[in-house]
């Protein structure tokens, strides 16, 4: 479960202030899937940022699991963060001397060492997202599809309990973008909380709720089908 | 006039070849609006920086105005490239140290000083693609879609007779893509040959002509209106 209570987020630069994100209280529940929309600019990206503890918020508290995140000592917020959080980031944030397996693995070299059964689960996240001949490519090597796949295994490595997917599908042709998202369909139905970003409604129509912001608050919340 | 001649990119790595692009003949004409589509992977991204001479071909002939790109000096590609053809990268390759007022004049550096004509012009195109009040910010102080669009205005500062847009609106929401389109239409109105890569077909369907590729090859070409 996670929540924020009254969570701002704002830049300051010399007089000038930018309220990404303006005293926001919401919840999320263990096993959701939400769709996070609004228009470029709206904290979209900034709501992210602070779920999987990137970035903190300069007012008002985040929650995990009843355990207000601030508390957290530094070793407890990486645990947190490298175990329990997959996060696909919307400029995929690849590592230019790897390549797409040790890419993907990147999330374990801050865990532990990864080991003969990690390179063969690594391969198989590779041969899921559809780059199964490409694991031994650099990212320049790749199309900007091929890295946002990259950037989608990296996160789902760990099989983390939230993934936050900021718009993980943006630079997809329509028949991957429906791959992935029957892959988020899987991992959410084996009980995987997914929140995604996205600025395409037929992705949005995947989520069970969507979330939609405006200038750095809620503006609307829904649900696509009963739960 | 831009045309292929049996236009191949083959990427050689070890024993392995990856051909990005294979065998393709097509010509694109001064005043026209294409959307190039096809699947992540497919050649867009590769037919785009042949055209926009950021690649070279691996075989075959890519000719401007009836000229050889391949026989054309240093100076002259240079010339053509910074002068003609304005490129909206699918990466946007913006620079980390400069504000979007100096990312935008940016093509400007390479063929005389900005001036003060130059500042005000970037400062309006700004307005244009509704960052006006952010010109001093760095790119990252900036969202993905917003980003995007310093990268939009940086490829027309040169007022380019050719206008290459890799995926230019793949992190814009519905409102901002449609503001991109009609600056985009107005631009084509005005005699700018635009060639636009995009996997939204909504967005595919404001262009005159369609080609699909589909594995390095063109699988179709199709009008969306008599021209
Ligand atoms: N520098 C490179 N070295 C090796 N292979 C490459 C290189 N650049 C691209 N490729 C490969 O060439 C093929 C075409 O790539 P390209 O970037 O043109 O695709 P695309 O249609 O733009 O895809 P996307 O929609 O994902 O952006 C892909 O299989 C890609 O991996
Ligand atoms: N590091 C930063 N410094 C200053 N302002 C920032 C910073 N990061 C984001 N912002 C600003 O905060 C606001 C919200 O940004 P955010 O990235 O959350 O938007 P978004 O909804 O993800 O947009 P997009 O759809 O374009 O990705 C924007 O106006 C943005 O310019
Ligand atoms: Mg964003
Ligand atoms: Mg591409």
């Amino acid at each position: 479960v996670a929540e924020f209570r009254n969570v701002s987020r704002i830049y300051r630069m010399g007089d000038n202030e930018v309220h990404a994100l303006d005293d926001v209280s919401c919840r999320f529940n263990a096993g959701d899937y939400w769709a996070i929309m609004g228009s470029s600019g709206s904290g979209k990206s900034t709501m992210l940022n602070l779920l999987g503890c990137i970035d903190r918020p300069t007012n008002g508290e985040y929650y995990v699991s009843g355990t207000a995140v601030s508390t957290l000592n530094d070793d407890d917020l990486s645990e947190l963060r490298g175990r329990h959080i997959g996060f696909i980031f919307q400029s995929f944030n690849l590592i230019p001397q790897l390549n797409v397996l040790e890419n993907i693995l990147v999330p374990r070299f801050y865990l532990e060492d990864p080991g003969i059964g990690l390179v063969e689960r690594a391969r198989d996240i590779a041969e899921r997202v559809g780059l199964g001949s490409r694991t031994d490519h650099r990212p320049r090597e790749l199309s900007g599809g091929q890295q946002q796949r990259v950037a989608i295994a990296r996160a789902l490595i760990n099989d983390p309990s939230l993934l936050l997917a900021d718009e993980a599908t943006g630079n997809l042709d329509t028949q991957t973008t429906e791959e992935i998202l029957e892959l988020f369909d899987e991992l959410h139905s084996d009980g995987m909380t997914i929140l995604l970003v996205t600025h395409e409604e037929e992705v949005g129509k995947r989520a069970e709720q969507v979330m939609r912001l405006k200038d750095g608050a809620i503006e609307s919340v829904a649900y696509n089908r009963p739960t």
